[in-house]
């Protein structure tokens, strides 16, 4: 474990309690693509098929089991709890998602560490977290004024996979073996389709105005 | 045993 990772972890985790907190304060999940929560429920399921099978650390293992608790209690969420649900607007979120999916599978069993069962499913886990963003982004297109915590939201989800290639660059100069091209170049596909929302999220924080994404 | 194991990441 190193300071970047350690740091990319905990603003993953942050960006999911600031999602948590926007849902659970506001009872509602007007701005937030329920498409992308159902992206990340899958990644983290396909990508910890092994929770039970291989023990890493405690936290590896906690971590887990938090990531996937709650991107599971947010589709609950959106799709189920009766305020929340009245507030999801399924005219926005109108993004082809399964097409994400089914792209991210195919490329994974072409590409991938090695043919089995789990190296598939975690290649298509990274290849699917690398676009899960994109419903969310066009939403926040589409839906033009976007409130503080999911524009916060957004932005550590960004800024987690982006602290994690400065741990990948930290990890090839120091472990003598370290290479990690599927995660490596997804990760930096993944931060550059952040690239646009991050110019226009420093924007309205430079300008202390409203963030506000061009349609 | 941490950096042994392949897919140590989140």
């Amino acid at each position: 474990m190193n300071i970047f990772r350690l740091a990319g972890d905990m603003t993953h985790l942050l960006s999911i309690l600031v999602l948590l907190l926007k849902i659970y304060a506001t009872k509602s999940c007007s701005g937030v693509s329920r498409k992308t929560q159902e992206l990340y429920a899958i990644v983290f399921l396909a990508r910890y098929l092994d929770l039970f099978t291989d023990f890493i650390s405690v936290y590896n293992t906690f971590m887990k089991i938090v990531f996937i608790a709650s991107s599971l209690a947010i589709v609950w969420c959106i799709r189920v709890h009766p305020m929340v649900k009245r507030s999801y607007d399924k005219d926005l979120d109108t993004f082809r998602h399964y097409l994400l999916v089914a792209a991210s599978f195919l490329l994974a069993l072409f590409l991938h560490e090695k043919f089995t069962f789990l190296e598939i499913f975690w290649a298509f886990s990274i290849y699917l977290e690398a676009v899960a963003i994109l419903p969310q982004l066009v939403l926040l297109q589409r839906s033009g004024n976007v409130d503080n915590l999911t524009g916060q939201y957004v932005f550590f989800l960004g800024a987690y996979r982006g602290l994690y290639i400065l741990n990948w660059i930290y990890r090839y100069l120091t472990e003598p073996r370290f290479t990690r091209w599927i995660a490596c170049v997804s990760g930096v596909v993944q931060t550059a389709l952040y690239a646009d929302f991050f110019y226009y999220y420093f924007i309205s924080w430079k300008n202390n105005s409203k963030l506000k994404l061009p349609a | 045993a941490e950096d042994g194991k392949y897919h140590d990441e989140l």
